[in-house]
């Protein structure tokens, strides 16, 4: 079959905020989400992984010119919602990559791993879709990570 | 400005499989995807949050046809790695919105978890790109879901 990845992308403008311990039920995203919105800021990766005794994390990039404003706003939210502490992360960058129907061509997601753990880059989130699959990795490994997935799946 | 999202989709036959505590290091991630793809199937969306102490977990769906291997597969990839529990949940659907540049839209998802929210539909996983926002919700809330979320972006 036709390889699929079509693009590589690095993005590495974003911060990452995370708030831990948010109770896991109806509404809670919403009151977050619409609470930062509200404020007009652009939110882009939003992470959540599933809960353990009724708490999960919920995790989002955003900007970093927006870091200042939107850890105020989440800090905000959290104490409304009742949830855990805030906290936020500069040292990232995010690698992707971008293709078509990816989902059928199992371990394409595996490569893109392989590639990252061969050059000792740790990843610390993944998201991935039919579409994308985005890493987000130490600001100072973005670069390195980007030739790395490129050379691998464009060259 | 031109309303951007053009579509939302349900998925009903995957399975969310989740490894607990799993070693937040280098080469982790591929090992574990490297060896189900060596078993050749397919993974949809994979969800990794922020690690806390050196640890985090991942989850990841396949189709509800693979639960049994994969399954078996991650549980000997899980004993190799020293990672804690694997567990699976086949009380999952997928809802997932699509559309351009929605990450300069603040307050797409606010809206989606909001639609959700309003009809008490619990939201247990979120990955979100510029182009797709993805939600897992209880399998019984699937096409509940589906029909708010059209009714709110395309009708
Ligand atoms: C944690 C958060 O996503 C919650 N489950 C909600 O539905 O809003
Ligand atoms: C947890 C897993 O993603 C690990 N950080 C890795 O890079 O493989």
């Amino acid at each position: 079959e036709a390889p699929c990845v079509s693009g590589v992308t690095l993005n590495e403008k974003e911060v990452k905020i995370s708030i831990f311990r948010v109770l896991d039920r109806p509404g809670i995203a919403a009151k977050i989400f619409g609470s930062i919105a509200k404020n007009g800021i652009n939110v882009d990766m939003i992470v959540q992984n599933v809960s353990k005794e009724g708490y999960t994390d919920l995790s989002f990039t955003v900007s970093i010119d927006n870091l200042e404003e939107t850890v105020k706003v989440t800090k905000r939210i959290a104490l409304v919602i009742g949830a855990g502490k805030v906290s936020f992360d500069k040292d990232i960058a995010r690698v992707s990559i971008i293709g078509l129907g990816m989902q059928s061509h199992p371990g394409i997601a595996a490569r893109m791993f392989s590639v990252l753990a061969k050059n000792r880059i740790n990843i610390k989130m993944i998201t991935t879709s039919e579409i994308k699959i985005s890493t987000v990795v130490p600001k100072k490994d973005g670069k390195k990570s980007l030739r790395a997935v490129h050379k691998e799946f464009i060259e």
